[in-house]
């Protein structure tokens, strides 16, 4: 199913807010479909669920679970 | 692991600068307490609390609005709570979640909080998803521990706890007891005061209750006098009854409507509960290592209770007499001790019990002279101990280490660390 707007927003709300896309400094925020998909990737195998780049359900189910508020150190590049 | 930072210092305070309201204070600061206990026991770090001023961590609950944090929370769910790394110290729950203990509803603050002081301690998140530093919230575990992971990561900061700390530390330590403020009762007298209450407690120590205190009984003489609250944080003093049982390794105490349970000497979780099912203001307890239940006395009544299977308690009380036979309405203590026997004491007399629960004869006797050791200068035979003494009547600490010295479980908090003074002092 096509994936809504909000819901897109949102996860990549998620990923930049716990570290597992970067903002970048020099050019405007939207993020290459490669960045979300390896940045899903990251957060998919540090999550120990089946690690696709898509934004499925148990991913979207994952990011809604209750968590600490500090950034996650799972995607390599971000990480340095 | 991921180490983020580390404090220069191993002995940090820190001060509690609110609580939630979705759980008593009391369970608040408990589940406070204990989280810091978790990183105490495996790693050389002693934590201070401190009612005022300055403090190494902070903790305190916010919501949607902070005076003071500029990353706000976000409502029940999702993230519930934050911490700064080393040194800065500040660690925030959002006091709008469920906070809860002992329970599986609601968000368990002795678990985040433990999280989120692996954090302020220098831990970032665990890449184990059941690791206590791991990012996503893994619900409530009653028996709950630390994973090695999160071991590994705060003894790469702060090295292992060693023996020579733990020493070290014996003089630095400030145990993490916050000091209750209530003035303590006048201190008994061990000869001539009635018990509160008598335990055969965990590796074979037997303690006299009485008012505000608590001391052990050896063969050779008494242990010190310690307040009941220093050693069972939490527990007044003044307790109807006390009763270890070495098949749960459950220790039970009562007073009035209420039972505290603890395990060595930290509470269970959820503890105190009312008591609903037995009448309040019991006189005595002890558990019958022949059958392995415990039994609750009062006035002339008693109930057998199973620790662990749901007991009927509908045709009880049943008399007393029925079934110990010769003992006194009301006892002020009881026991079953090391020597296989029964005890109860009441008033300055106690009676002794054989196998088939019959007073023995020549009982009652006085407890003063045969358990607590206070008779005159001259040397006397003491029936009960079968040991000639001639001790005096304050309470003289022998060097000889008991055959019973407790090997009090390895993980040593702050609390054990007390318990650790008095048993080796009492040996």
């Amino acid at each position: 199913r096509a994936l809504g707007p909000a819901e897109e927003k949102a996860a990549v709300d998620y990923l930049l807010q716990y570290g597992y896309l970067q903002k970048p400094l020099e050019v405007p925020d939207d993020f290459s479909p490669e960045d979300i998909m390896e940045a899903l990737r990251a957060f998919q195998e540090a999550s120990e669920l089946p690690v696709s780049g898509q934004l499925d359900e148990a991913t979207k189910a994952r990011m809604r679970q209750p968590r600490c508020g500090l950034e996650d150190p799972f995607n390599q590049k971000t990480l340095k | 692991y991921l180490l983020l930072g580390r404090w220069r210092k191993k002995h940090l305070t820190f001060r509690i600068l609110n609580l939630p309201s979705s759980i008593s204070s009391y369970k608040a600061r408990a589940a406070l307490l204990q989280a810091f206990r978790y990183w105490s026991n495996v790693a050389p770090l002693t934590f201070r609390e401190v009612q005022a001023g300055w403090a190494d961590i902070r903790l305190s609950f916010h919501g949607r609005q902070s005076p003071t944090c500029s990353n706000t929370f976000d409502g029940p769910g999702k993230v519930l709570a934050h911490a700064d790394i080393p040194e800065l110290g500040s660690v925030h729950f959002d006091e709008d979640e469920f906070w809860t203990e002992g329970t599986y509803r609601g968000v368990n603050l002795r678990i985040i909080a433990a999280h989120e002081l692996g954090h302020a301690l220098g831990l970032g998140h665990s890449r184990y998803t059941q690791a206590l530093m791991a990012p996503v919230y893994a619900g409530y575990r009653p028996y709950f521990k630390l994973h090695p992971d999160d071991v590994a990561g705060i003894q790469a900061l702060y090295g292992k706890k060693t023996p020579e700390t733990e020493d070290e530390e014996e003089e630095m330590e400030v145990p993490i007891v916050s000091p209750v403020p209530i003035e303590p009762g006048p201190m008994p007298n061990p000869c001539s005061s009635e018990l509160d209450a008598m335990m055969l407690g965990p590796h074979g120590k037997t303690y006299a209750f009485k008012g505000d205190y608590v001391w052990t009984v050896t063969n050779t003489g008494l242990g010190p006098l310690f307040r009941i609250s220093a050693l069972w944080e939490g527990l007044p003093g003044n307790l109807d009854a006390a009763v270890y049982s070495p098949r749960t390794q459950w220790i039970h105490f009562f007073k009035g409507n209420k039972v505290w349970r603890y395990i060595n000497f930290r509470m269970a979780p959820g503890f105190p509960k009312k008591l609903n099912r037995v009448e309040p203001n019991l006189d005595a307890a002890l558990y019958w290592p022949l059958n392995q239940k415990v039994f609750l006395f009062k006035g002339s009544g008693y109930w057998q209770w199973d620790e662990l299977a749901q007991t009927d308690f509908s045709r009880y009380p049943k008399p007393i007499k029925e079934l110990f036979t010769g003992v006194p309405d009301q006892p002020s203590a009881a026991m079953s001790w090391r020597d296989g026997r029964v005890y109860f004491f009441k008033g300055k007399e106690y009676w002794r019990l054989n196998r088939q629960l019959r007073v023995e004869k020549g009982y009652p006797q006085n407890i003063a002279r045969n358990w607590m050791h206070c008779r005159p200068q001259t040397p006397v035979t003491n029936p009960s101990f079968g040991a000639t003494t001639s001790s005096t009547t304050d309470t003289t600490l022998e060097s000889t280490p008991s055959a019973m010295a407790p090997t009090l479980n390895q993980e040593h908090s702050p609390t054990d660390s007390i318990v650790d003074t008095i048993l080796s002092a009492t040996d």
